[in-house]
Protein backbone atom coordinates (compact mmCIF):
# COMPACT_ATOMS: atom_id res chain seq x y z
CA UNK A 1 0.00 0.00 0.00
CA UNK A 2 1.19 3.26 -0.79
CA UNK A 3 0.67 5.88 1.86
CA UNK A 4 -1.94 8.96 0.62
CA UNK A 5 -2.41 12.01 2.33
CA UNK A 6 -5.54 13.87 1.83
CA UNK A 7 -6.17 17.81 3.73
CA UNK A 8 -8.95 20.27 3.06
CA UNK A 9 -8.82 23.86 4.99
CA UNK A 10 -12.92 25.23 5.13
CA UNK A 11 -15.02 25.26 1.31
CA UNK A 12 -15.88 29.01 2.50
CA UNK A 13 -12.66 30.12 0.70
CA UNK A 14 -13.67 33.06 -1.88
CA UNK A 15 -11.32 35.19 -4.13
CA UNK A 16 -13.06 38.27 -4.14
CA UNK A 17 -12.28 38.31 0.35
CA UNK A 18 -8.49 37.38 -0.31
CA UNK A 19 -5.18 39.10 -1.14
CA UNK A 20 -1.82 37.83 -2.49
CA UNK A 21 -0.13 37.42 0.63
CA UNK A 22 -2.88 35.47 2.43
CA UNK A 23 -3.68 33.26 -0.75
CA UNK A 24 0.34 32.56 -0.31
CA UNK A 25 0.15 32.06 3.80
CA UNK A 26 -2.99 29.87 3.44
CA UNK A 27 -1.13 27.71 0.09
CA UNK A 28 1.82 27.94 2.27
CA UNK A 29 0.51 26.16 5.89
CA UNK A 30 -1.35 24.05 3.58
CA UNK A 31 1.68 22.47 1.98
CA UNK A 32 3.34 22.20 5.28
CA UNK A 33 0.61 20.60 6.83
CA UNK A 34 0.75 17.67 4.25
CA UNK A 35 4.66 17.68 5.01
CA UNK A 36 4.11 17.18 8.84
CA UNK A 37 1.57 14.51 7.87
CA UNK A 38 2.88 12.69 5.50
CA UNK A 39 6.26 12.71 7.43
CA UNK A 40 4.46 10.65 10.30
CA UNK A 41 3.23 7.93 7.28
CA UNK A 42 6.96 7.87 5.58
CA UNK A 43 7.90 7.02 9.46
CA UNK A 44 5.59 3.95 9.14
CA UNK A 45 2.69 5.55 11.62
CA UNK A 46 -0.10 4.96 11.47
CA UNK A 47 -2.42 6.98 9.61
CA UNK A 48 -3.90 8.11 12.51
CA UNK A 49 -0.92 10.00 13.31
CA UNK A 50 -0.96 11.30 10.10
CA UNK A 51 -4.41 12.69 10.20
CA UNK A 52 -3.31 14.67 13.94
CA UNK A 53 -0.43 16.08 13.03
CA UNK A 54 -1.59 17.83 9.41
CA UNK A 55 -4.45 18.86 11.45
CA UNK A 56 -2.96 20.36 14.43
CA UNK A 57 -0.61 23.13 11.98
CA UNK A 58 -4.22 23.62 10.08
CA UNK A 59 -5.31 24.35 13.88
CA UNK A 60 -2.36 26.50 14.42
CA UNK A 61 -2.41 28.42 11.34
CA UNK A 62 -4.60 31.77 11.98
CA UNK A 63 -5.79 31.59 8.29
CA UNK A 64 -8.31 28.75 9.08
CA UNK A 65 -11.56 28.19 11.04
CA UNK A 66 -10.00 26.17 13.83
CA UNK A 67 -8.26 26.57 16.38
CA UNK A 68 -6.18 29.58 16.06
CA UNK A 69 -8.20 31.75 14.22
CA UNK A 70 -11.52 30.81 14.55
CA UNK A 71 -14.30 32.48 13.88
CA UNK A 72 -16.85 34.45 16.56
CA UNK A 73 -19.69 33.29 18.18
CA UNK A 74 -22.51 35.80 19.18
CA UNK A 75 -21.14 36.77 22.32
CA UNK A 76 -17.82 37.16 21.37
CA UNK A 77 -15.97 33.50 21.95
CA UNK A 78 -13.94 31.19 19.84
CA UNK A 79 -15.94 28.01 20.50
CA UNK A 80 -14.19 25.03 19.21
CA UNK A 81 -15.12 21.38 17.90
CA UNK A 82 -12.89 18.44 17.10
CA UNK A 83 -13.31 14.76 15.98
CA UNK A 84 -11.27 11.75 14.81
CA UNK A 85 -12.27 8.19 13.78
CA UNK A 86 -9.42 5.02 13.67
CA UNK A 87 -11.29 2.90 10.26
CA UNK A 88 -9.62 -0.19 11.32
CA UNK A 89 -11.24 -0.43 14.47
CA UNK A 90 -13.85 1.61 14.13
CA UNK A 91 -12.43 4.03 17.36
CA UNK A 92 -13.72 7.22 17.43
CA UNK A 93 -13.28 10.63 19.74
CA UNK A 94 -15.07 13.99 19.15
CA UNK A 95 -15.53 17.15 22.04
CA UNK A 96 -17.47 20.02 21.01
CA UNK A 97 -18.00 23.83 22.80
CA UNK A 98 -14.20 24.36 24.33
CA UNK A 99 -12.51 27.57 24.75
CA UNK A 100 -9.20 26.61 26.20
CA UNK A 101 -7.53 23.61 24.62
CA UNK A 102 -5.01 24.88 22.19
CA UNK A 103 -4.88 22.08 19.91
CA UNK A 104 -9.22 20.35 19.63
CA UNK A 105 -7.89 17.33 17.53
CA UNK A 106 -5.35 16.12 20.33
CA UNK A 107 -8.11 16.61 22.89
CA UNK A 108 -10.24 14.07 20.62
CA UNK A 109 -7.38 12.16 20.43
CA UNK A 110 -7.19 11.67 23.94
CA UNK A 111 -11.16 11.00 24.28
CA UNK A 112 -10.54 8.00 21.70
CA UNK A 113 -7.43 6.73 23.51
CA UNK A 114 -7.45 7.42 27.30
CA UNK A 115 -11.18 7.40 27.84
CA UNK A 116 -14.21 4.68 27.42
CA UNK A 117 -16.39 7.26 25.90
CA UNK A 118 -16.57 8.78 22.23
CA UNK A 119 -17.99 12.65 22.69
CA UNK A 120 -17.29 14.74 25.27
CA UNK A 121 -18.41 18.50 25.45
CA UNK A 122 -17.71 22.11 27.10
CA UNK A 123 -16.10 22.41 30.89
CA UNK A 124 -16.03 18.56 31.24
CA UNK A 125 -14.09 18.06 28.18
CA UNK A 126 -11.63 21.24 29.48
CA UNK A 127 -11.68 19.26 32.79
CA UNK A 128 -10.82 16.01 30.79
CA UNK A 129 -7.89 18.23 29.04
CA UNK A 130 -6.48 19.26 32.01
CA UNK A 131 -6.15 15.19 33.56
CA UNK A 132 -4.40 14.38 30.14
CA UNK A 133 -2.03 17.03 30.72
CA UNK A 134 -3.06 18.64 27.11
CA UNK A 135 -1.92 22.12 26.54
CA UNK A 136 -4.45 25.06 27.97
CA UNK A 137 -4.28 28.61 26.60
CA UNK A 138 -6.07 32.02 27.31
CA UNK A 139 -9.46 32.02 24.93
CA UNK A 140 -7.22 35.19 23.76
CA UNK A 141 -5.13 32.71 21.39
CA UNK A 142 -7.30 31.94 19.05
CA UNK A 143 -8.06 35.96 18.61
CA UNK A 144 -7.72 37.29 14.96
CA UNK A 145 -8.77 40.71 14.18
CA UNK A 146 -10.20 39.53 11.00
CA UNK A 147 -12.75 36.86 12.51
CA UNK A 148 -13.65 40.17 15.11
CA UNK A 149 -13.87 42.11 12.52
CA UNK A 150 -16.37 39.32 10.65
CA UNK A 151 -18.40 38.94 13.81
CA UNK A 152 -19.28 42.57 13.71
CA UNK A 153 -20.12 43.08 10.61
CA UNK A 154 -22.36 39.73 11.23
CA UNK A 155 -23.87 41.70 14.13
CA UNK A 156 -24.68 44.68 12.08
CA UNK A 157 -26.20 42.73 9.35
CA UNK A 158 -28.46 40.82 12.50
CA UNK A 159 -29.24 44.09 13.79
CA UNK A 160 -30.25 45.89 10.49
CA UNK A 161 -32.61 42.62 9.73
CA UNK A 162 -29.96 42.13 6.58
CA UNK A 163 -29.10 39.07 5.02
CA UNK A 164 -25.50 38.19 5.43
CA UNK A 165 -23.79 40.07 3.23
CA UNK A 166 -21.21 37.20 1.78
CA UNK A 167 -19.70 33.90 2.35
CA UNK A 168 -17.51 35.53 5.23
CA UNK A 169 -20.53 36.47 7.56
CA UNK A 170 -22.84 33.34 6.12
CA UNK A 171 -24.99 31.98 8.58
CA UNK A 172 -23.34 28.09 7.91
CA UNK A 173 -19.61 29.37 7.29
CA UNK A 174 -17.25 30.46 9.19
CA UNK B 1 -13.11 23.90 9.25
CA UNK B 2 -9.70 21.78 8.29
CA UNK B 3 -9.69 18.19 8.18
CA UNK B 4 -7.57 15.20 6.87
CA UNK B 5 -7.92 12.05 5.77
CA UNK B 6 -5.14 9.53 5.20
CA UNK B 7 -4.28 5.70 4.41
CA UNK B 8 -0.95 4.15 5.73
CA UNK B 9 1.11 1.68 4.68
CA UNK B 10 -0.31 -1.25 6.69
CA UNK B 11 -4.05 -0.18 4.49
CA UNK B 12 -5.50 1.73 7.51
CA UNK B 13 -7.48 4.65 7.27
CA UNK B 14 -8.40 7.07 9.31
CA UNK B 15 -10.41 10.63 8.94
CA UNK B 16 -10.25 13.55 11.50
CA UNK B 17 -11.93 17.29 11.68
CA UNK B 18 -11.46 20.54 13.78
CA UNK B 19 -13.55 23.58 13.48
CA UNK B 20 -14.49 26.85 14.90
CA UNK B 21 -18.00 26.56 13.86
CA UNK B 22 -19.81 29.60 12.13
CA UNK B 23 -19.76 32.85 13.29
CA UNK B 24 -22.27 34.59 15.33
CA UNK B 25 -23.60 31.52 15.86
CA UNK B 26 -25.88 31.28 19.43
CA UNK B 27 -27.21 29.00 21.83
CA UNK B 28 -24.26 26.26 22.10
CA UNK B 29 -24.96 24.84 18.65
CA UNK B 30 -22.80 21.83 17.18
CA UNK B 31 -22.10 21.30 13.51
CA UNK B 32 -21.34 18.01 11.70
CA UNK B 33 -17.36 18.27 12.24
CA UNK B 34 -17.78 16.65 15.68
CA UNK B 35 -20.33 13.97 15.08
CA UNK B 36 -19.49 10.80 14.07
CA UNK B 37 -21.17 9.81 10.74
CA UNK B 38 -21.84 13.55 9.78
CA UNK B 39 -18.38 15.42 9.36
CA UNK B 40 -16.23 12.76 10.32
CA UNK B 41 -16.17 8.84 9.63
CA UNK B 42 -13.42 6.43 8.68
CA UNK B 43 -14.47 2.29 7.92
CA UNK B 44 -11.73 -0.54 6.75
CA UNK B 45 -12.71 0.61 3.05
CA UNK B 46 -13.17 4.26 3.63
CA UNK B 47 -12.25 7.80 5.25
CA UNK B 48 -14.43 11.46 5.12
CA UNK B 49 -13.76 15.04 6.10
CA UNK B 50 -16.25 17.05 5.62
CA UNK B 51 -16.90 21.01 5.41
CA UNK B 52 -19.76 22.81 4.96
CA UNK B 53 -23.57 23.79 6.09
CA UNK B 54 -23.17 21.29 9.19
CA UNK B 55 -27.38 21.25 9.56
CA UNK B 56 -27.44 19.61 6.33
CA UNK B 57 -24.60 17.33 6.52
CA UNK B 58 -25.78 16.03 10.02
CA UNK B 59 -29.60 15.59 8.51
CA UNK B 60 -27.78 13.54 5.73
CA UNK B 61 -25.55 11.77 8.02
CA UNK B 62 -23.33 12.63 5.04
CA UNK B 63 -19.82 11.12 5.61
CA UNK B 64 -21.23 8.13 6.53
CA UNK B 65 -23.43 7.92 3.58
CA UNK B 66 -20.50 8.08 1.43
CA UNK B 67 -18.69 4.96 2.76
CA UNK B 68 -22.18 3.02 3.16
CA UNK B 69 -22.41 3.59 -0.25
CA UNK B 70 -19.19 2.46 -1.02
CA UNK B 71 -19.74 -1.06 1.39
CA UNK B 72 -22.98 -2.05 0.85
CA UNK B 73 -23.59 -0.36 -2.83
CA UNK B 74 -20.21 -1.35 -4.26
CA UNK B 75 -20.49 2.76 -5.71
CA UNK B 76 -17.18 3.67 -6.49
CA UNK B 77 -15.59 6.31 -4.03
CA UNK B 78 -16.27 9.15 -6.45
CA UNK B 79 -19.31 9.07 -7.72
CA UNK B 80 -20.47 8.37 -4.02
CA UNK B 81 -18.67 11.64 -2.85
CA UNK B 82 -20.06 13.08 -5.92
CA UNK B 83 -23.49 11.76 -5.07
CA UNK B 84 -23.67 12.83 -1.64
CA UNK B 85 -21.47 16.26 -1.22
CA UNK B 86 -22.80 17.77 -5.05
CA UNK B 87 -26.52 16.11 -5.47
CA UNK B 88 -27.97 14.97 -2.26
CA UNK B 89 -26.78 17.76 0.03
CA UNK B 90 -27.45 20.77 -2.70
CA UNK B 91 -30.86 19.05 -3.35
CA UNK B 92 -31.81 19.19 0.21
CA UNK B 93 -30.56 23.33 0.31
CA UNK B 94 -27.25 23.01 1.74
CA UNK B 95 -23.73 23.34 0.14
CA UNK B 96 -19.95 22.90 1.13
CA UNK B 97 -17.25 19.85 0.46
CA UNK B 98 -15.70 16.78 1.49
CA UNK B 99 -12.30 14.98 1.42
CA UNK B 100 -12.55 11.44 0.71
CA UNK B 101 -9.95 8.70 0.44
CA UNK B 102 -10.54 4.94 -0.39
CA UNK B 103 -8.48 1.59 1.12
CA UNK B 104 -6.82 1.69 -2.46
CA UNK B 105 -5.53 5.05 -2.08
CA UNK B 106 -7.87 6.83 -4.69
CA UNK B 107 -9.50 9.99 -3.49
CA UNK B 108 -12.37 12.77 -4.12
CA UNK B 109 -12.53 16.43 -3.10
CA UNK B 110 -16.04 17.33 -4.20
CA UNK B 111 -17.23 20.09 -3.55
CA UNK B 112 -20.00 23.10 -4.71
CA UNK B 113 -18.69 26.41 -3.46
CA UNK B 114 -16.30 29.18 -4.83
CA UNK B 115 -13.49 27.00 -3.25
CA UNK B 116 -12.06 24.93 -0.82
CA UNK B 117 -8.87 25.08 0.64
CA UNK B 118 -7.30 21.52 -0.14
CA UNK B 119 -4.74 19.29 -0.59
CA UNK B 120 -2.80 15.73 -1.22
CA UNK B 121 0.57 14.47 -0.89
CA UNK B 122 1.45 10.48 -1.75
CA UNK B 123 4.40 8.53 -1.03
CA UNK B 124 6.80 10.87 -2.97
CA UNK B 125 6.43 13.38 -1.23
CA UNK B 126 5.03 15.73 -3.17
CA UNK B 127 2.50 18.18 -1.80
CA UNK B 128 -0.09 19.66 -4.51
CA UNK B 129 -2.50 22.64 -2.88
CA UNK B 130 -5.43 24.27 -4.47
CA UNK B 131 -8.21 26.95 -3.34
CA UNK B 132 -10.66 27.83 -6.57
CA UNK B 133 -12.35 25.93 -8.62
CA UNK B 134 -10.04 26.58 -11.35
CA UNK B 135 -6.98 25.80 -9.77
Amino acid sequence: VRPVLVIHGGAGVIRAGMDRAEEDAARAALAQALRAGQAELAAGKPALDAVVAAITVLEDAPMFNAGRGAVFTHDGKNELDAALMDGSGRRAGAIAGVHRVKNPIVLARAVMDKSRHVMMVGDGAEAFAREQGLPLVDPSYFRTEKRWQQLQKALKEEAAGQAHADVETAKHFG
Amino acid sequence: TVGAVALDAQGRLAAGTSTGGMTNKRYGRVGDSPIIGSGTYADARCAVSGTGWGEYYIRAVAAHDICARVAYGKQDLREAAESVINREIPAAGGNGGAIVLGADGRFALPFNTEGMYRGWIDAKGEPQVALFKDD
